[in-house]
């Protein structure tokens, strides 16, 4: 059974399942160790390489594979590692778990526009003030839902392997509970790309930043360092709006969801052409907000969306059939067109529901019929519903202007 | 009684020509 449609066929809300966006993603890092190759990292030997793909490899507890940055010298330098999700996806958590001990200040960003701009998601400092600017003990209210905070925790030292970056991105902000109506949040947790970048290492505030040259640098000299991530985990789903159960891979390889309710586009984030009787909206738990269809009665293949019909409708309808064929017209071409009529006998989704008036060319006074009954204006004394004949007490006459003239 | 439809061969068109070429 499809989850976007219940046992009686009618739609409802669908998610994509929970994910690790981040496994088997492209991941970039500004530093990786082994070119040229050290001691103990060589980026031409797989067993003593580092590369960034191990960030989002399948996570062996057993055997963790971690990627390294360079062996760093001198004053803290930033390291930053971009992940591209490939599509927008609801993030609710980001985690690193480390092989080299927490950086002492890091900072989580993310991207909404496939990395042309970034906003900070979380900044980690046991300095928060000092390094970026921000209270560790900031609050979030309704007025701002949207900021980055700085926390001082998940930056000790230790453990000094294993240790775990984590960043909830709901957690502690006051519309989570009523996520469905907080467009706010809706768009905080929108991500296409995360990147973190790690700013200062433990050792040079503890050790006042001592340079003690070492070729393979590594935590056992004083003031070389280097960064080590073995697991980069962006929890959360594809994000559908809540019109699709499942994200696939289109021709060009790219991740879109499988939309439905009549949506379309790679979040399901607009309605499907001749869909637009009323507004795109996003599905809730209590209504899907499928996209409907205009109703032209079959005589059109296109419409539009008008919001001041939609609001005098009582926000019902708002679709206007465009180019109405088969003689029709009015918004839903429900009428006919001028110079025909309705044909009562037929249905009005009929392609013969409107007939020409057909209306004589002398003795009608014009080319026009009534629409629903289809009778032409005659000129005086003529008759029928084309004005066809002379009426009784009439007869016809020589001069087309006068095509009936009364009998003396 | 039906009136027979009108005759247009019974019209004269002498001063009605761009009438009828309208039809």
């Amino acid at each position: 059974p499809d989850p976007c449609y219940d046992e009686k066929g009618a739609p409802r809300r669908c998610i994509p399942e929970f994910v690790n966006a981040a496994f088997g993603k492209e991941v970039h890092a500004s530093s990786t160790c082994g070119k040229p190759p050290t001691r103990h990292c060589d980026a031409s030997d797989p067993r003593k390489a580092h590369p960034a793909s191990y960030l989002t490899d399948l996570n062996n507890v057993a055997n963790m594979t971690c990627w390294r940055s360079e062996t760093l010298h001198h004053s803290p330098q930033n390291v930053t590692i971009t992940l591209s999700l490939g599509k927008k996806f609801e993030v609710i958590y980001v985690s690193l778990q480390f092989c080299s001990p927490r950086p002492e200040s890091a900072a989580v960003f993310k991207s909404m526009d496939y990395g042309k701009t970034w906003v900070p998601y979380q900044y980690y400092s046991s300095q928060c003030r000092k390094i970026y600017g921000k209270s560790n003990k900031a609050a979030v209210t309704k007025q701002n839902e949207q900021e980055a905070l700085c926390t001082d925790g998940h930056t000790d030292l230790y453990p000094l392997t294993g240790g775990l970056i984590a960043f909830s991105t709901l957690e502690g902000r006051p519309s989570g509970q009523d996520f469905d109506n907080s467009p706010v949040l809706q768009d905080w947790v929108t991500a296409t790309d995360i990147r973190v970048i790690f700013s200062r290492p433990h050792l040079f505030r503890e050790l006042g930043g001592r340079d003690h040259e070492d070729e393979e640098g590594g935590m056992s000299s004083s003031s070389s360092y280097y960064y080590a991530v073995g697991e980069f985990q962006v929890g959360g789903r594809c994000k559908c709006n809540g019109h699709a159960s499942r994200c696939v891979k289109d021709k060009e390889g790219k991740l879109v969801c499988d939309c439905k309710h009549n949506t379309e586009g790679p979040e399901c984030d607009r309605c499907k052409p001749f869909h637009y009787d009323r507004p795109w909206q996003r599905a809730t738990a209590r209504e899907a907000n499928e996209c409907l269809a205009c109703n032209c009665n079959l005589h059109a293949r296109r419409c539009r969306f008008n919001m001041e019909l939609y609001k005098l409708s009582g926000r019902t309808s708002g679709g206007v059939c465009l180019n109405c064929r088969h003689n029709t017209a009015g918004r839903h071409c429900h009428y006919c067109k001028e110079g025909f009529y309705r044909d009562m006998s037929k249905s009005i989704t009929d392609r013969k529901a409107c007939k020409a008036c057909d209306c004589h060319p002398v003795g009608a006074a014009g080319k026009t019929c009534n629409q629903t009954t289809g009778q032409c204006p005659c000129k005086d004394g003529v008759t029928g519903l084309t004005c066809n004949r002379c009426a009784k007490g009439y007869q016809q006459s020589r001069s087309p202007v006068a095509p009936c003239i009364k009998i003396p | 009684d039906v009136m027979p439809t009108l005759d247009m061969t019974l019209f004269d068109w002498t001063d009605y020509e761009d009438l009828r070429l309208d039809m």
